[in-house]
């Protein structure tokens, strides 16, 4: 997280720190599941991943509980049953991320408390949350200022029109065929240093629903060129809710 | 003299009947029927010569050592005995005829002949029976209590409750195995309403079938000698159930009614050797065994129909109020029947009625009950609640809500009968520490 600040604990009780091809971040849904980027799990570029999914689960190391990365190894590791991928996301395809969203079962439901708690999904008719210029924070045990943090950093972003983030991404990503589909929305500054950077893959994108007064996951950190270069791109989670509950199968 | 065969009947006649008899004769018959009859003789024809006193022919009969008469002459002769049409009868089974002709039939010089006589008898069943044919001496006693004739003879027989003797006429009394099956009937003491014989040892038993129960209702008179100072010396009546004695009575006091409670009863009547009383007479009667009547142990039990009398085969069935298990001992049972057995006890004891207990309730993860009323336990109707570990899990409870009543049947149920207890589900999006923006 650059330019952030350092989240005290209890503000978000959700954030997740994943050990599984390096560092990442995740949210608990529920309290047996874990909402991810799919690229934690198959980077791409990393040319043919023949590691199945479950040896993938057998070795991801997922930890919650605390806003320090010492503290939380010390608290123990939540072992994965089960890891899915959403279809549509392609390791292969270098500068597409669409589909960048995956989902952990854990082996056994966590206890929630003051320190474990799970993130709302959004609801399906609400397309606010994505207005250029709504806020939301997004917390991260990722790069900051060029190094790896070793506590848990927040950073509060507004949400950015899709015109705005394609005119960027089209003065910058020059000849490359980068992909901003649908399923993605960006937020962040241009000129602000305030983005999220390499190791909060993975983590969730929040907005507080001043209706219901709860926290919602509106997007999860994806993919940027540089960090606090520009806007970041993030999964759009409201295109995905279906898929999540069709496989978390909750009410 | 000629004796004349052991026949049922036959003929006499004079010597040379029908031609005249010969004079200077005597001849003798001896008449013998078999035992059990009598002679009796009859002439069919009969032309002595008539004589005074019949002096001159005659004919002698004699029977049971007694002369039945001398008889001679001519029927319509003036002078003479003439037997005519008359019968004679013995009272044995004998008869002795004799026949005398002097020297001449000789009338005024004129031979008279005389043809003599022609006899039939016949042996005619002696009724022994008849006191007035009892013969003189005999030797043989007469029937102590029936006598029965037949031809040729007689037998005795006796009262109910004596035995004819060896001797075929004596009676004595045999009452030292009776025995009665019947459900009801009567019994008394020999000779009753008359005083009983001495040197008595009666045995009366009464033998009914399984589940009846013997009463004795004793009748007016009731005799039996006693002692004022010393009970039941002399003469004893003693009544036994099942081998068990009831009662030893004697005395001029009814003992009335006595319900034995068994279907065996044996009544034993003893006797010395003197005493005038008139003895007993019992009316029993039978009915089933009755069982005790059957009382609850508590409140909670519900005897079905309850009965004012039990009686063998009848049987109860036994439930508890709602909320209640039927228990025997630490076993809980489904149902209890108890049936009323022969010897007048239930096959089962009485069952006892414990509350239901629900048990502990379900734990509720991430969530806890709590008792609503008191005292706090797991019995009937009794009610928790469940509550969520709020504010980080919510309860989400069926249609019934999130109150549970233990139940007759020994669970806990929700407001609607069903036993699926809430879940605690997770709240999402709710920090306790919020972040919250300062400066602006």
């Amino acid at each position: 997280i650059l330019g952030g600040k350092s989240a005290s604990r209890g503000s978000f009780p959700w954030q997740a720190l994943t050990s599984i091809h390096g560092r990442g971040g995740g949210a608990l849904l529920g309290d047996r599941w874990i909402l991810t980027a799919a690229h934690t799990i198959f980077p791409k570029g990393l040319g043919g991943n023949n590691v199945s999914l479950d040896q993938l689960a057998e070795k991801a190391n997922i930890f919650l509980g605390h806003t320090d990365v010492e503290e939380l190894h010390k608290l123990g590791n939540h072992p994965v049953r089960k890891i899915f991928i959403h279809p549509d996301y392609n390791p292969e395809d270098y500068y597409n991320f669409d589909g960048d969203i995956a989902l952990l079962e854990l082996k056994h439901p966590v206890t929630l408390g003051p320190t474990v708690l799970p993130i709302c999904l959004p609801d399906t008719t609400n397309t606010t949350f994505y207005m250029d210029g709504h806020m939301g924070y997004v917390s991260g045990f990722g790069v900051e200022k060029n190094f790896i943090s070793n506590n848990l950093k927040y950073v509060g972003l507004p949400a950015i029109a899709r015109e705005k983030c394609q005119r960027w991404l089209d003065s910058k990503k020059r000849h490359l065929p980068i992909v901003f589909s649908e399923n993605m929305f960006c937020a962040g500054f241009l000129t602000i240093k305030r983005d999220t950077c390499q190791g909060d893959s993975g983590s969730v994108f929040t907005v507080l629903d001043t209706e219901s007064g709860r926290w919602v996951a509106t997007g999860i950190v994806s993919w940027g060129i540089g960090c606090a270069e520009g806007y970041g791109f993030y999964t759009k989670v409201l295109n995905y809710v279906d898929w999540i509950k069709g496989i978390a199968k909750e009410d | 003299s000629s004796p004349v065969p052991r026949r049922l009947f036959g003929e006499i006649k004079s010597p040379g009947y029908p031609k005249p008899y010969p004079n200077d004769n005597i001849s003798v018959w001896d008449i013998h029927v078999p035992k059990g009859y009598v002679v009796k003789l009859t002439f069919r024809h009969f032309d002595l010569e008539p004589s005074e006193s019949c002096f001159y022919d005659y004919v002698k009969i004699k029977a049971d050592k007694k002369n039945l008469g001398r008889y001679c002459g001519q029927l319509g002769s003036t002078t003479g005995n003439h037997p005519g049409r008359k019968e004679f009868v013995s009272k044995g089974n004998r008869m002795h005829l004799a026949f005398h002709s002097d020297f001449s039939n000789e009338d005024n010089g004129t031979v008279i002949p005389y043809r003599g006589f022609l006899a039939y008898y016949q042996a005619v069943d002696l009724d022994e029976c008849d006191p007035n044919n009892a013969a003189e001496n005999d030797e043989r006693p007469q029937c102590q209590h029936f006598c029965h004739n037949y031809m040729g003879g007689y037998f005795c027989s006796c009262r109910t409750g004596y035995q004819l003797q060896s001797d075929h006429h004596s009676c004595k009394v045999e009452c030292s195995s009776e025995l009665f099956t019947e459900t009801s009937g009567y019994l008394s003491s020999p000779e009753y309403p008359q005083p009983y014989p001495e040197d008595l040892r009666c045995n009366y038993s009464i033998r009914l079938q399984r589940g009846l129960s013997i009463i004795l209702r004793f009748l007016e008179p009731f005799e039996i000698d006693e002692h004022q100072q010393v009970h039941c010396p002399y003469d004893q009546l003693k009544i036994q159930a099942r081998g068990r004695e009831i009662g030893e009575f004697c005395g001029r006091e009814s003992p009335g009614s006595i319900e034995t409670n068994s279907n065996e009863v044996d009544i034993l009547f003893l006797t010395d050797e003197s005493g005038f009383s008139r003895g007993w007479k019992i009316h029993y009667t039978s009915e089933k065994i009755r069982c005790p009547q059957p009382v609850p142990w508590d409140r909670f039990t519900i005897i079905r129909d309850l009965q004012p009398v039990y009686q063998f085969q009848d049987y109860i069935v036994v439930s508890c109020k709602t909320g209640y298990n039927l228990m025997e001992g630490n076993r809980k049972l489904l149902s209890f029947t108890a049936v009323c057995q022969a010897d007048g006890t239930w096959h089962q004891s009485m069952p006892r009625c414990e509350t239901v207990n629900c048990g502990n309730p379900a734990d509720l993860k991430n969530g806890a009950f709590s008792y609503v009323n008191k005292p706090a336990n797991n019995n009937y109707q009794s009610v928790i609640t469940y509550r969520c570990n709020e504010p980080y899990y919510h309860i989400v409870t069926g249609a019934g809500g999130d109150r549970f009543t233990c139940s007759p049947e020994g669970t806990w149920v929700d407001q609607d009968n069903q036993v699926r207890i809430p879940a605690c589900l997770p709240v999402c999006g709710k920090p306790d520490n919020p972040i919250a923006e300062v400066q602006r």
